[in-house]
């Protein structure tokens, strides 16, 4: 099971088409291993972006530098998957 | 009995397919389950065919899960047929959708990428089928399909989340639906629930230019997302894909409307702005209850509206 501990998704609002360029050249950095859950479309919507945790230091470098703005929309993935996991296992339980 | 299923939590794919037999059990003069095809690591294609008789009735089809990772479509898929299954009878409108037409409903559209999900790689999207040449596996399902394939909405790397694959159809788990609608014949309406992004989308993605039926799609879209608002107030936005998201091409719905399914649509699922696609399981009840009045302001405008 690949395990995403400290991992984050990042909520990125793209000011401008130059900032939405920005995040796709973002996107395919293949080092960086991100994960465009949103993608980005149009300055003003939202991209969700995940973002692996030794990439994060890197990613939010790059975001602040060209004034992108952006939120942490999940704290760390691992933390939910494992409250997932623990709710099924609860309700195995329960239906049997 | 299904009555012992937790609809509100998530399942394995064993326990969904168990779960797809007792409901088959629990209606016997309404549901069967068919296979149209096999996985690339071979599993069973499954998809619940309702039915009060006759043969090769104009029909409705259903699909969920073609992005593995996105458990609330399977989730609510599960929770949307025990709902069909239980109103049929009850409600007028399902009565009548049901007493003139079929609804074909595959609930696991990807089952190797949703089984790896369980398995190995919670976030994993695409289906399992190895690239030739690449060490990245997979294929985006939702651009296999023959309609603008290769085009720039879709990926030429194998290591994309958005790999178009290496041509058109070459995804089994795509080219067993493919054949299907082309099979059957008289499909009158395809509804592909995704998630997220609380969007209702209808043709094109692979262009710009308004599809035919524009006007009347768009009345319906919001139509269905008004009653899907009425529910708990989530808002969502429709319109065709290119216009509301972005150019994607070889998507399942600009494949069925150009050949010849008038009705197409795809729903993105409810976005809380917290999580992502990993809903936590208290919310399936709640998206899946949402959904259901603008599922059906589409199955009722298909029957109402025959072609």
């Amino acid at each position: 099971q690949q395990l995403f501990v400290g991992d984050q998704v990042l909520r990125i609002t793209a000011r401008d088409e130059e900032q939405i360029a920005l995040l796709r050249v973002l996107g395919q950095q293949a080092e960086l291993q991100v994960d465009f859950w949103c993608d980005p479309t149009s300055p003003g919507h939202p991209s969700d972006l995940r973002v692996p945790f030794p990439s994060l230091p890197a990613v939010k470098i790059f975001l602040e530098s060209h004034s992108i703005s952006y939120s942490v929309m999940i704290e760390d993935v691992q933390e939910l998957l494992d409250e997932e996991k623990k709710n099924m296992t609860k309700s195995r339980r329960t239906e049997r | 009995s299904t009555s012992t299923f937790d609809f509100a939590s998530y399942h394995t794919i064993e326990e969904i397919y168990d779960w797809m037999d007792v409901l088959v059990d629990d209606h016997p003069n309404l549901i069967s389950k068919i296979q149209i095809g096999q996985s690339y690591e071979n599993r069973p294609l499954y998809v619940l065919k309702f039915s009060t008789g006759g043969s090769n009735r104009p029909a409705i089809w259903l699909d969920t899960g073609i992005h593995s990772r996105e458990w609330i479509t399977q989730a609510t898929g599960v929770w949307t047929a025990n709902k069909i299954a239980e109103e049929y009878g009850q409600d007028p409108s399902v009565t009548a959708i049901l007493d003139s037409m079929d609804i074909f409903f595959e609930i696991v559209t990807n089952p190797d990428g949703f089984a790896f999900t369980h398995s190995s790689n919670r976030l994993w999207r695409k289906t399992r089928s190895i690239n030739a040449g690449s060490d990245c596996i997979g294929v985006d399902p939702n651009r296999n399909w023959d309609a603008g394939f290769g085009g720039s909405g879709s990926s030429s790397d194998p290591c994309s989340e958005t790999y178009r694959g290496p041509y058109a159809h070459s995804e089994s788990e795509v080219k067993a639906i493919v054949d299907f609608i082309r099979g059957h014949g008289n499909v009158k309406s395809v509804i592909s629930i995704h998630s997220y992004s609380q969007m209702l989308l209808f043709p094109y993605g692979y262009k710009r230019g308004p599809a035919a039926h524009h006007q009347e799609l768009n009345e319906l879209a919001k139509k269905a997302v008004s009653d899907l608002a009425a529910m708990y107030g989530t808002k969502y936005t429709y319109g065709s894909i290119a216009d509301t998201i972005y150019l994607a091409d070889g998507t399942t719905i600009d494949w069925t409307y150009d050949n010849g399914v008038k009705y197409s649509f795809t729903f993105e699922l409810r976005d809380t702005g917290r999580y992502g696609f990993l809903l936590p399981s208290t919310q399936i009840i709640p998206t899946a209850t949402e959904t259901w009045p603008a599922l059906l302001d589409i199955m009722v405008h298909v029957l109402e509206n025959p072609y």
